[in-house]
Parts: structure tokens; C-alpha cells; sequence
């Protein structure tokens, strides 16, 4: 079993996804986010990190033995046990697909639609309106595919629903736009099976509230 | 959360690129 | 040993993961790129398209079993063999971190860079230098890994290597980008060796001269 300390700034939704996969497969993780253990934008800026992690980027894992690991998604695979990578070859390609799906359909409207009503860019109407139309485009994708099932994957909780769910972190917190947006209650409900099995991390998501 | 948030690199554009090239490739492929 | 179509339009570096995947694993893979079979732009808006590939988009893999597949990591995944995929969790992991390093740090700013040059998106000055600049530093971390490595994840070919190397074959074809770039010789070796072991997908690459 996997144990290691994952290097990340607080409420990281990228690191979530690794920290989610651990409570779920049992691995032992320690999280440094401050002071000593790390600080971001001084850590992750020093030659030992970068000999480790060339990117400078976090989240960012080594394990206990030594072993290094960067990019979210391949942090969050290690964490996590079979049951939660797919099972199958059909399964395992299907937690990818829908992984993928995520960093490449949602995050990126997501991000464009949310960064400017955080005050982090430049409001700029016409490039709201069309972040709006993708993720409203992606968002139907994904209900339309739980409008007959619970999970993403097969019966039980993997790591496209994890993934998928972190990836909705920030649309949910600025929770109107979520109810602009007019999402059916298929993914609201798919949120809360995917975060309630799981009372160690329910925390971390305790100011959102799913429309 | 949000100062950090700020420096993430997020590939903003992702859509506008993948609408373009969709486009060229369908007037490539008639 | 999987055996299906990839629904593609031709010369798509995204569908190259999945057919050099197949190649190197013997998956018995039918590409479909051309009328009557797939003609993109219409087939892939077809209801019966859509139905099976909600996003309507390409690559799209459908096995002779009906079972179906997006987003073209997924499918390169599910065509591979326990060898490509990486044979321990280790290896499996770092596998998806280069996978997820050629989509965040490649994949962005060499299609900013190349783009305009193929006409596919309007010359922008800044955007075109920010891009070169976010190239040479993805190239220059992969060049370090690569000083003495042979491939990406142990001591075979991965499909961390058939991504990386696929996610810069826009690059390669503009050929006098990466002779600007000044990349050192160990990448080009690389491409060699990754693409030198597989016979039958070389001529993909027949356009492409290693800088």
C-alpha cells in the first residue's frame, strides 16, 4: 500500500482528487501544505524540489520510499487500488476516458467561465458567454450518461467519478452559476454518492452545496 | 484558495483551438 | 486481444497514439478515415455517431463487441498491452504522468505555435512568443529526463513515450520550429528509437525529419 506526502497549496482541487483516491484505497498519505513541511511559490521554487519535481509544479508526491511522482492524474492513479482504476481492461479504459474528459471538456470552460468572478482575469463578456455554452455542452454529456446509472464506471465509486467530481470543485462553489447553468438533478445526485461513502475527506467540500 | 488558484496554468483557449481545428480538417477532408 | 475500428479523419496525431499502441501490443485495429466507411464532419454528427460518442468527436474507437471509447488516451490505453501500459503500479503511474505532461505542457503550446503557421488559427506576435518560450521549457525538462534514459518509464517503449512523441509531431512537420527551438540531440534520438522499433507505422511518420 502506497504511503508518501503529497506536496500541494490548501484546497487544491487537483491535489483533491489524489487526497479523495487515498481515503478510498486506504493509502497512507501525509499532506504538506504550509509551513515548515512546504511553502508554495518558495518549495517548490528550491534546486532539491526541482531535482525531484523538473516542473516545479503541484501537486507533487514522493513516497516514503523515495519514489516521485508529478501530474495529478498519475498521483492520484498511484494512490488508488485497483477497484478504483478499473477493474477490467474495459473498465481501466473507461476510468481514462472519463478522465480525460474532464481535464480536456470541463476544466477548461470551467476555468474561463469562473476565473473572472474570482477577481483572477479580465472579464471579457464574449468569452464568458462561450465558456458557459461548453461547460453547459459537457455538463449535458455527463448527465445524460448518469441519467441510467450511478457511477461514471461500472457499480461502484472510481476514479472518473473522482476526477469528474473535483474537476466541478470551483463551478460549485460559486454556486449560482451552477443554477444558471440549469443542471439536472442527475449530476448534483451523482455528486453526493461520490462524496458521501467517504466521510474522512466530506471536509474538504464543506462549503459547497450542490444546486 | 483563490491567490493560489491564480497560478495555475490552465489551457483557457482549449475550445476555440479544438473548434479550429476541427474546421480545417473537415475543409481538408471536403 | 482487443479488435475493433478507429473512427478518425487522416494524418490525426491523436488517433497515432492508439494505431502505434495497437501496432506494438498486435491489437487487430481497422482504421476508418474515408468514405463509405467515415467521412468526417458528417458521419461523426450522425444520431447513430453521437449515440455511441456523445461529444462527436475523433478518434473513436468502437470494438468488433460494440464496446465504445473517446478521448484518444483512453483508447491508446485500451489497445495497448500490460507492457505499454506499464507492468507495475510504479511504472503505470509514471506512464499517465508523462501522458499528462504531453497534454498540459506539449500539446497547449505547440498548437499555438504551429497553428498559425498551418493556418488553422489567425498569427497573434505575444501568443507566438509565450508559445515558443512554453515549448523550449517542456522540451528542455523532457531533454534532462532523456540525458540518461532511454525511453520515458524503465527500459522499454511505454505509451508515455508513444504520447510524447505523437503529441510533437506538429512540431517535427514544421520542421524549422525545432531546429529555432535548438533541441538538444537526445530528444531526437528518442523519436528514432520509439519509432525505429515499429515497422509498420514508420511511414505515418514519412513527412517528419528529426531536427
Amino acid at each position: 500500500m502506497a504511503a508518501g506526502t503529497l506536496y500541494t497549496y490548501p484546497e487544491n482541487w487537483r491535489a483533491f482528487k489524489a487526497q479523495i483516491a487515498a481515503q478510498y484505497s486506504g493509502a497512507r498519505l501525509k499532506v504538506a501544505t504550509s509551513p515548515p513541511a512546504f511553502t508554495f511559490g518558495q518549495t517548490n521554487r528550491t534546486p532539491a524540489f526541482l531535482s525531484n519535481f523538473p516542473l516545479g509544479k503541484v501537486p507533487a508526491y514522493q513516497g516514503d520510499d523515495g519514489f516521485c511522482l508529478f501530474e495529478s492524474n498519475a498521483i492520484a492513479h498511484f494512490l488508488s487500488n485497483d477497484a478504483l482504476r478499473g477493474a477490467t481492461p474495459q473498465a481501466a479504459a473507461q476510468v481514462l476516458q472519463w478522465v480525460s474528459f474532464a481535464d480536456s471538456e470541463i476544466i477548461p470552460p470551467a476555468s474561463a467561465w469562473v476565473f473572472p468572478t474570482l477577481g483572477i482575469m479580465q472579464f471579457n463578456k464574449q468569452a464568458t458567454e462561450q465558456a458557459k455554452e461548453d461547460v453547459k455542452r459537457a455538463l449535458t454529456v455527463l448527465n445524460q450518461h448518469l441519467n441510467t446509472r450511478t457511477f461514471l464506471v461500472g457499480e461502484r465509486v472510481s476514479l472518473a467519478d473522482i476526477t469528474v467530481v473535483c474537476s466541478m470543485l470551483w463551478l460549485y462553489k460559486q454556486n449560482s452559476l451552477l443554477n444558471k447553468c440549469q443542471i439536472v438533478c442527475h449530476i448534483s445526485q451523482f455528486i453526493s454518492k461520490v462524496l458521501a461513502r467517504e466521510k474522512h475527506v466530506s471536509h474538504l467540500f464543506c462549503s459547497v452545496r450542490p444546486a | 484558495a483563490v491567490d493560489f488558484l491564480a497560478q495555475e496554468k490552465i489551457w483557457f483557449d482549449k475550445t476555440r483551438y479544438d473548434e479550429a481545428e476541427r474546421r480545417f480538417y473537415e475543409r481538408m477532408n471536403g
